[in-house]
């Protein structure tokens, strides 16, 4: 079973996270999508255990949310008018 | 308790809808 897929989303996600850390929240984001894109391929082509998939899917569900905050915030971030001397 | 009763295409609409800047 070529779990290479699972090492690299595995990977990814770690990365993820430590970027997210870091506050680079624009590659933390990029990071967060790619992981999921390889669990999700694990789950759908790579045959694991009924649990495997439970549990994968669960950390896709978590990892999509915060993946999600980081667009709002980077989408508010970008939409902040340079403050304006009043 | 969305997290653990999550479906593939659940999870496939959302990365679309994050992918789609």
């Amino acid at each position: 079973m070529a779990n290479n897929n699972l090492q690299k989303a595995i990977d990814l996600a770690n990365k993820a996270s430590e970027e997210d850390k870091a506050k680079n929240y624009k590659e933390a984001l990029r990071l967060y999508e790619q992981s999921v894109q390889y669990f999700l391929h694990v789950v759908k082509y790579e045959a694991q255990g009924e649990k495997a998939k439970q549990s994968i899917r669960a950390k896709c569900a978590d990892y999509l949310d915060r993946a999600e905050q980081l667009k709002e915030y980077l989408k508010k971030a970008e939409k902040q008018p340079p403050t304006k001397p009043v | 308790a969305k997290a653990s009763g999550i479906s593939d295409e659940e999870i496939e609409r959302q990365l679309k809808a994050l992918g789609v800047d």
